[in-house]
């Protein structure tokens, strides 16, 4: 038989006009504090759309072009490296836009091979505001918190750098999850907070069950009413 | 459905447990569940093996991954479950070590549960602890409190991780289903994540099942 499909997956489809307003938003809010001429352009777009309630949420891929740069500190490549691929995941309620992940980064072969590089993650809440002076020293100060909480250890210091980036990267991402929840749940460190998302996948979740419900089981009897 | 329940307030769950780093979330759900079975129908708590099922249950895929119907045909096939004590947890898949002589636990049937969230309250009030699976949106990052993902981020087209129902209640007037997690006592509430009951919340309705002891 084949893989069941789910009714709101959709195939990767060419910008349209409904996707280029997510992505626009995505753009800006990437571009968010930096002056004109030093503000980067959409390139190609694709996405997708789920639809549920009065929402929908597009994923999107783009390339986005950076301006040239020579100032090595403010710099997100250096000067040859002109393209990012960027990948966005953009919440529309009632016409109100959020973006609730961006990750961008080189997108040549050359670029790719070089190690040092590294696909980076931006969020709203980075860039919505600018940081508060003291925000790296307080996420060094809860890393080193998490580090000591959790027993953890790295094999070299370009690892804990690596680790402390994803934790502050997932710091932020929680402060999101966070906003958007209806509940009163509290989401921040947890023992899993230094890996990445695709790390937590593969280590701790089950890609089986999306797959349906397997075997199929006679339905029990319903509990009558005492 | 009485207006709240809790099986751990009633001899009916082992303790927390921790899977590692190794995908076998649908082995916990299942022990879990038939931990809970035998005990309302033995009378006795038992703390079963997960890595029997890693080792032994063929259908499915050890550390990649597993579906709980599956699993409670891999227990029939095999004859029953060891304890955690005679077959204890590794995390990782090794040769099955199953001997029929130290099964202390047997199961008859499985069933699926209503996708209902009234009935399954129904169900787990007067039968037990329910094995589920979830999107697990947000969990990564859980520390305490009720969880109500938007519907959008937490579809419950994508199920990726099986847990267990142990009760349900309101706390403030807010609905919630007590999750028992696999991840160690470190995360969530001492190990039990929160979930919104009644908004069908990350799919929570979508894989309701549970072993037959008769």
């Amino acid at each position: 038989a084949p893989p069941r499909r789910s009714p709101d997956a959709q195939a990767w489809e060419p910008v349209t006009p409904e996707l280029l307003r997510p992505a626009r938003f995505a753009l800006e809010t990437y571009n968010r504090g930096r002056v004109a001429g030093a503000r980067a352009v959409l390139g190609a777009v694709s996405g997708r759309v789920r639809r549920a309630g009065g929402g929908s949420l597009y994923s999107l891929k783009a390339t986005v072009e950076e301006p040239p740069c020579s100032d090595p500190m403010v710099c997100r490549l250096p000067v040859s490296k002109k393209t990012l691929l960027c990948t966005f995941e953009v919440l529309d309620e009632l016409g109100k836009h959020r973006l609730l992940r961006g990750d961008c980064g080189p997108v040549d072969a050359k670029i790719t091979d070089d190690k040092n590089e590294i696909s980076s993650s931006f969020f709203p809440l980075l860039n919505k505001d600018p940081l508060p002076q003291n925000f790296s020293m307080e996420m060094v100060s809860l890393f080193k918190h998490f580090i000591t909480t959790y027993n953890r250890t790295y094999d070299s210091e370009e690892e804990a750098q690596w680790r402390m980036s994803i934790f502050m990267n997932n710091m932020v991402r929680a402060q999101e999850i966070q906003a958007l929840d209806r509940g009163t749940a509290q989401y921040g460190v947890t023992k899993f907070s230094d890996l990445t998302e695709e790390e937590f996948r593969t280590f701790y979740l089950n890609p089986l069950l999306k797959e349906g419900p397997g075997k199929t089981m006679r339905l029990a009897k319903p509990i009558d009413d005492p | 459905a009485p207006p709240e329940w809790d099986w751990r307030n009633k001899g009916a769950v082992t303790k927390v447990k921790n899977q590692g780093m190794c995908g076998s979330c649908w082995a916990f759900s299942v022990t879990g569940n038939v931990e809970g079975q035998w005990f309302l129908k033995q009378g006795d708590l038992l703390s079963l093996s997960e890595q029997e099922l890693v080792d032994c249950d063929t259908l499915d895929k050890a550390c990649m991954g597993g579906l709980p119907s599956n699993a409670y045909a891999a227990i029939r096939t095999l004859g029953g479950l060891e304890t955690e004590d005679d077959y204890s947890y590794h995390g990782h898949l090794q040769t099955c070590s199953f001997t029929a002589e130290k099964v202390k636990v047997y199961i008859n049937d499985s069933v699926e549960l209503s996708k209902d969230e009234q009935k399954l309250a129904a169900w787990l009030a007067k039968k037990g602890p329910i094995s589920i699976a979830i999107n697990a949106f947000g969990m990564q990052f859980y520390r305490r409190g009720i969880s109500r993902p938007l519907r959008l981020l937490c579809s419950p087209w994508f199920i990726d991780h099986a847990v267990l129902l142990v009760g349900y209640g309101n706390r403030s007037d807010v609905p919630f289903w007590a999750i028992k997690n696999s991840w160690g006592t470190d995360w969530g509430e001492e190990g039990y994540y929160y979930l919104h009951r009644g908004s069908r919340a990350c799919g929570v309705n979508v894989m309701a099942s549970s072993a037959v002891v008769d």
